[in-house]
């Protein structure tokens, strides 16, 4: 399985109304 | 066709100031620096991926901004960045070129130009033969007069590929790739009428682009092994992602 990129997700999913 | 230019706009909307983008490198690149001591400065090979690093921090956050995008799930959104982030970097650095650099120099994010002869008599032949190539590119666009709804357009079309591996919603991708395409070559047909193949030409740029990335990646990934690549980097991580 491919390794995931978790600061990538963290960019894509981070809420930027807090 | 009136519904064209403002599909062209919305993609607009979603562009980065040039002068934002530089301000944010800057300062990054200055807090790193302030942060080292005297004799504990970056090399210029470091600090150019520090500089990458940061323009696709920049990148992923216009990804982000897009109304577009927006519509895909994170899951999606993950591979197609995933696949391409490289051509944005490239294709970035080709608009940037096309839009402020001077014959024979290398204008970079931070406003900073570099001439291409000191490279290419500083740096190896890999990277020579990668500003070279680009340089190429750049007179080739150069020509064509590419305007900023033209370079928006190829920056949406690398980013929605459906032909990229386990996209769940392909369709989708599709169908945006089509939307921007055809809003591509309405836009050359409105505005360079008497540039018969200005649309094709445009297009003809892509496999180029993508080329240069895949050997940027090369060329990346050869430093990494051998130690060069700065650690905990959204640019490592992307390299890493892709190589395993």
């Amino acid at each position: 399985k491919k390794k995931d990129n978790a600061l990538l997700r963290y960019l894509l999913d981070k809420d930027d109304t807090v | 066709a009136t519904l064209a230019p403002n599909f062209l706009n919305q993609l607009l909307e979603s562009e980065q100031d040039e002068g934002q983008v530089c301000s944010k490198v800057l300062a990054s690149l200055q807090r790193e620096q302030a942060s080292r001591g005297k004799h504990d400065r970056l090399n210029t090979f470091t600090i150019m991926c520090k500089m990458a690093d940061q323009t696709l921090f920049g990148l992923v956050e216009w990804a982000r901004n897009s109304t577009l995008f927006k519509e895909l799930k994170v899951e999606d959104q993950m591979v197609l960045l995933q696949s391409c982030w490289s051509e944005l970097l490239v294709l970035d650095h080709l608009c940037r070129q096309v839009t402020y650099g001077k014959q024979g120099c290398i204008y970079l994010v931070t406003g900073q130009q570099i001439e291409v002869s000191t490279i290419i008599s500083q740096a190896g032949v890999t990277l020579s033969s990668l500003v070279s190539r680009a340089q190429d590119l750049v007179s080739k666009l150069k020509a064509l007069h590419l305007d900023r709804h033209e370079f928006v357009c190829l920056k949406y079309l690398v980013l929605f590929n459906p032909d990229v591996k386990s996209v769940q919603n392909r369709r989708q991708v599709e169908q945006t790739q089509e939307r921007v395409n055809r809003a591509l070559m309405e836009h050359t047909q409105q505005t360079h009428q008497g540039h018969s193949d200005k649309f094709g030409q445009l297009l003809l740029r892509l496999p180029e682009v993508r080329s240069i990335s895949l050997q940027v990646e090369e060329y990346l990934f050869q430093r990494h092994l051998q130690g060069d690549l700065p650690c905990n980097s959204l640019l490592t991580e992307m390299l890493h992602t892709k190589r395993s």
